[in-house]
């Protein structure tokens, strides 16, 4: 997180504020109603409390307002800026502009005005950008549906403010840094030559052309794939991934989800309804076979036969030895298995069925 | 190489802007046009290049370009 350059504060923790005027996009309750969520966000992390106020000055004044709106930042049209905010001080500081040249939506069309209204009160309270992309004070404009501090912005806020008081914290999500030694992953694919590693809503890519890790969310590539996957494998022949997640799965060629998806595994994959979910997946080119991993068993399918191998499950201490009895994430890359299970990852020679490197899980991304 | 299409023309001025906006580059006429390793231009490149986890060109290559397209908050202004 980043404070504003002189670490400009309120002085007081009850703040008012007052909707100067409506967006004609929406109907007037569901401005106020993404004004005051946005502004519980952050008092619900500090000792912070806004009160609205329906007449005269109020502390952060908030406004729809066209180009040249006579402060020192006019907007730009559609597009580009979409608002902006002035940090805590007297007069215009801690007050919200929104550029009513955008379309302001309630959903996840352009742009949502509940999670432009939390970035830009973060503003109004003293925070500079982010550096963190998960974090809602992030510069750009991104939005999957739910609006909600990170743990970045938390950080920042109760750098300034101090923590609330109030026992019942809200979850502030960590956005997954590559570099971590405690970085474990929901799945693991190959896809088109390259490795993603998917972690709660972001997926972290690496290509041995380009040495930096890049970190996004899911969403950017599949916009309506769920956070947090189980389990992911490329069938490369048919240019595919699959994303597992509970019961459901999805199939994607390149950017696109096919049509018909989700789909569930049971019609598909002839899983018995025991099985609720799977912890990881991985196809072989070579043979068309892919393995299943479900708790301390794994299954055998066919992709050729589109059929579950005869005698599956078996367990996987069996027949992986030394690979234990539940794995988190798996993908093959150059013949080998590499599986992985917390913070650990294991170098597996399936023609040998033995191990053969022990490694962090992380250990792909150049730390 | 092709000519220096529309689209290229309208990028080094969305890059000019974007600087001025955001990284208070100074504009004094065609600094993009004439910009050399040193150039403020390549410093608020590089600058912008790191916050946002870019690779650190110094040039508004693609992946610069498509960054500085996506909307975005303004200047958090300073209330004096």
């Amino acid at each position: 997180f980043v404070l504003t350059d002189g670490n400009p504060r309120w002085e007081k923790t009850h703040l008012t504020y007052r909707i100067e005027n409506y967006t004609p996009d929406l109907p007037q309750a569901d401005v106020d109603s993404a004004i005051e969520k946005a502004f519980q966000l952050w008092s619900d992390v500090t000792p912070l409390k806004f009160t609205k106020v329906f007449e005269d000055q109020a502390d952060i004044m908030i406004s729809f307002v066209w180009g040249d709106h006579r402060d020192n930042s006019p907007f730009d049209g559609p597009g580009g800026n979409l608002a902006h905010a002035f940090q805590p001080g007297p007069g215009i500081g801690g007050d919200v502009h929104f550029d009513e040249d955008e379309g302001w939506t309630n959903n996840l069309r352009n742009y949502n005005l509940y999670r432009v209204a939390a970035h830009e009160l973060g503003h109004s309270l003293g925070l500079s950008h982010s550096t963190d992309i998960g974090a809602l004070m992030y510069p750009n404009y991104f939005f999957t549906g739910d609006v909600q501090l990170s743990q970045d912005d938390v950080n920042g806020i109760q750098a300034i403010y101090g923590p609330s008081s109030n026992p019942n914290k809200p979850i502030a999500p960590q956005t997954p840094q590559a570099c971590d030694s405690k970085l474990t992953f929901d799945a693991i694919t190959t896809i088109r030559g390259e490795v993603m590693f998917f972690k709660d809503k972001f997926y972290m890519r690496i290509n041995p052309f380009y040495p930096e890790v890049e970190l996004n969310f899911i969403s950017v590539f599949w916009p309506h794939l769920p956070n947090t996957l189980e389990a992911a494998y490329e069938v490369a022949n048919r240019d595919e991934i699959r994303f597992f997640k509970g019961s459901k799965y999805w199939a994607a060629r390149g950017q696109n989800v096919l049509r018909g998806y989700p789909k569930d595994i049971y019609t598909s994959f002839g899983f018995p309804k025991t099985v609720k979910n799977i912890d990881a997946a991985v196809s072989e080119e070579d043979t068309g076979k892919t393995y299943f991993f479900v708790a301390n068993k794994y299954w055998r399918y066919d992709e050729y036969k589109r059929s579950m191998d005869a005698g599956y499950p078996k367990i996987i201490a069996h027949d992986f030895p030394g690979i234990g009895h539940k794995v988190d994430a798996v993908f093959k890359k150059d013949g080998f298995f590499y599986f992985f299970q917390g913070t650990r990852q294991y170098k597996y020679d399936p023609k040998n069925r033995r191990i053969l490197t022990l490694l962090k899980a992380n250990s792909w991304f150049n730390c | 190489f092709p000519a220096a299409s529309k689209t290229q023309e309208q990028d080094v001025e969305m890059v000019q802007k974007y600087l001025e906006n955001y990284y208070n580059l100074k504009n004094d006429g065609d600094q993009i046009e004439r910009q050399k390793k040193s150039s403020p231009v390549v410093e608020k490149l590089k600058q912008m290049q790191e916050f946002f986890g870019l690779k650190i060109t110094g040039k508004p290559d693609a992946e610069t370009l498509n960054v500085m397209k996506q909307p975005r908050c303004g200047v958090p202004d300073m209330a004096q």
